[in-house]
């Protein structure tokens, strides 16, 4: 049950155009019922090599060319996405190559290619068609070489040599279980093409790319999403839900010096005594969950059985019985010792402050405090209170002339009884209260004992209605 | 929850992760806004993508198309003051208020229940085998005074936080459950007075449980909301 899509490589709310004026593209075709029709439609089509999906007129455009063919231009687009099919976008090969359409046009030596068409400096049979995609110098492979395409140089002395267009195999290798992997194989261990991420059949799945969008489930290459052993894909076998995908690994251990993706940034400090973010990092020896239950250990499969075999999850430490988080959960987790409690997490654990050092401190609630720290507790700077930017302010210098708003100094115009804040420059955070303590000979008002006990006056209340009718 | 029995709260919510699993509790206390446990949330400012609220349902695993089921994502996250242990959830659309889905009302600043007040906890976390962790259970505790408290935990709960008794038969809160509503009927409404934080043990025996103590957070609560 594969899905036409599966030949295409989708990017995303983008749009390809070209910026010869006298090349126009295929007209919009409106009556399509969805981006697979539209791939039907293109995938046969030797001179379709991409399309336009509109998402809200379902309109589809096919297209020749590509982004690597020459005037072409990606722009953004809230309209529609393009699909574009892989033999032509992808950079590595599959099996030996044949179907390959890419732009390399050097071989392994670095030589020139020779272009197709052309019978100078070496004479060959080759005719280029649409069909052999014998086009300019690319390589290409219409001989089914084992060793992947090839192509006729440009010197004399080499008549022809393979490009050594690595495969997509072994283009990129798998660190740790491969939550990191972003390579482009779309089959499995046993040779079974993947099901698309974004399609739910014939299998339905949780993995929605855009809830994921960490996980890069693009198209339909083999991705880790969920902390398996090592990276899989559905299957277009409606018999076979999910399989690993056979992928070279990289070594044993995660390396010091690859180019640190994000998590990777984050994973470079392991913490001991508190955990940070989802506690991926965490190593400490916290071994109950959250409510005292002991957790069972890693290499015992009783009295839960599981899949996490400690060496199979090499970089995840999973030792002992240690509370750890081996596949992306909220906290870290463990199987409990007690049989009707499979997993449990570890919350116990403190997260790691993620506010800096306190630069000042103050009385009361703060409304008097004229200090000049001016950045939050998370390290981020304070707005200026007169700026309208990023945040339109509510509190300024001229609305509360009584709370000394000047510069963009921590201050508390409305008694927050939590203390001095600030607008902040982060766009994406309004507010927040600074790096600042209470004094260390203040005691905060007591709530529990407090001078006139709050009255309960205001909620809201249930309106029974009292029955009127007699 | 351990020691409880079915029951409804139709404020009380389910966080469910990307892959749509329950992983805490929550609290309706607007429209658009769930408080919950800090402990439940891996980050103050990375968009949590892919996370939902569930409502208007009392199965842990409903049913898709469940009647009166609404799911609404995620969208900002806002951690309060240090040590309340809380955090602000925003969701991308106001929920649909109805019979099944209400807002509970915050106390007045500062408000301290009287001990002896009669409160709820519900959630779908974990009964320890007291019952099947399918439905939405519920269990009544009264408060009792944080001087009471102190007795059986040192001195070690703090002003901010509150306490229910211990009963003798195992009755409280537990995995799964953080996060959600200590609720006490008070003048005919029921009010978030407490949210479930971690205890060292769960529903111990004789033992006190220990929330937060919502009231000395309101004003944050209402700052949040008023000016996001």
């Amino acid at each position: 049950q594969r899905s036409p899509l599966n030949d295409f490589q989708l990017l995303r709310g983008m749009e390809l155009k070209n910026l010869l004026h006298t090349v126009v593209p295929g007209p919009w075709q409106e009556d399509v019922a969805d981006a697979e029709e539209c791939a039907k439609r293109c995938g046969p089509l030797l001179d379709c090599r991409a399309f336009h999906y509109n998402l809200s007129s379902h309109g589809c455009q096919l297209l020749p060319w590509t982004e690597h063919s020459p005037h072409t231009e990606l722009h953004q687009s809230s309209l529609c996405d393009l699909f574009q099919k892989k033999d032509y976008v992808r950079t590595c090969i599959m099996d030996n190559g044949v179907g390959y359409r890419g732009t390399v046009a050097r071989t392994v030596d670095g030589l020139p290619c020779q272009a197709w068409n052309s019978r100078f400096p070496n004479d060959h049979k080759y005719r280029p068609t649409p069909k052999n995609g014998l086009e300019e110098n690319f390589c290409r492979n219409p001989d089914r070489d084992s060793r992947g395409p090839w192509c006729y140089t440009t010197s004399g002395s080499v008549r022809f040599q393979t490009c050594g267009i690595k495969s997509c195999r072994d283009a990129v290798c798998v660190w740790c279980n491969g939550e990191e992997y972003r390579g482009q194989v779309d089959v499995t261990e046993s040779g079974r093409e993947c099901q698309r991420w974004d399609l739910q059949h014939p299998h339905s799945h949780p993995f929605q790319p855009d809830k994921f969008l960490d996980k890069a489930l693009n198209d339909n290459y083999c991705r880790n999403p969920d902390g398996s052993e090592r990276p899989w894909c559905y299957t277009t076998d409606p018999n076979i839900e999910r399989e690993f995908c056979d992928l070279p690994s990289c070594g044993p251990n995660l390396p010091l010096t690859t180019k640190a993706s994000k998590s990777h940034l984050r994973s470079k400090g392991k913490t001991f005594n508190c955990f940070r973010g989802k506690g991926e990092d965490y190593r400490g020896t916290t071994n109950t969950t959250s409510a005292g239950v002991p957790c069972q250990r890693w290499d015992a499969q009783s009295p839960h059985q599981h899949r996490f075999v400690p060496e199979k999850y090499a970089c995840k430490d999973l030792r002992e019985n240690f509370c750890r988080n081996p596949d992306g959960s909220e906290a870290p987790w463990c199987f409990t010792s007690r049989p009707g409690l499979r997993v449990a997490f570890c919350y116990q654990i403190p997260r790691c402050t993620e506010e800096v050092v306190p630069e000042g401190c103050y009385h009361g609630s703060g409304e008097q405090y004229r200090g000049l720290v001016s950045k939050t507790r998370k390290g981020v700077q304070c707005q200026h209170w007169s700026a309208e930017t990023p945040h339109k302010p509510q509190f300024t210098p001229t609305s509360a002339p009584q709370a000394g708003l000047e510069a963009n100094y921590c201050r508390n115009p409305d008694g927050d009884s939590h203390g001095p804040w600030c607008y902040t420059l982060d766009p994406a955070t309004l507010f927040d209260y600074c790096a600042l303590q209470r004094c260390d000979d203040e005691q905060p008002p007591s709530v529990l004992d407090p001078p006139d006990q709050v009255q309960f006056d205001k909620c809201g209340k249930r309106l029974d209605k009292s029955n009127k009718l007699r | 929850v351990v020691g409880g029995h079915p029951g409804t709260s139709p404020w009380t919510v389910s966080l469910r992760n990307r892959q749509g699993q329950h992983f805490c509790g929550g609290s309706l206390v607007k429209e658009q806004w769930v408080l919950t446990a800090r402990q439940c949330v891996w980050s103050c400012h990375e968009p949590l993508t892919g996370y939902e609220v569930w409502l208007g349902t009392i199965n842990q695993n409903p049913q898709p198309g469940e009647a009166n089921l609404q799911k609404v994502p995620v969208t900002k996250t806002f951690c309060g003051p240090a040590g309340s242990q809380l955090v602000l959830l925003k969701l991308e659309r106001p929920v649909t208020l109805n019979h099944h889905v209400a807002r509970i009302c915050l106390p007045p600043e500062q408000y301290v229940v009287p001990p002896g007040t009669k409160c709820e906890i519900a959630g779908w976390g974990e009964s320890k085998g007291t019952s099947n962790n399918t439905v939405l259970h519920v269990a009544s505790m009264k408060v009792i005074s944080n001087q009471e408290c102190n007795v059986k935990h040192r001195g070690h709960v703090q002003e901010n936080e509150m306490c229910t008794e211990g009963l003798l038969v195992p009755t409280g809160a537990c995995e799964g459950d953080y996060g959600g509503p200590l609720a006490c009927y008070t003048h005919n409404c029921w009010v978030l007075e407490g949210l479930i934080i971690p205890n060292r043990v769960c529903a111990r025996p004789r033992w006190p449980a220990i929330f937060t103590r919502v009231s000395v957070f309101v004003d944050w609560i209402n700052k949040v909301i008023q000016l996001e």
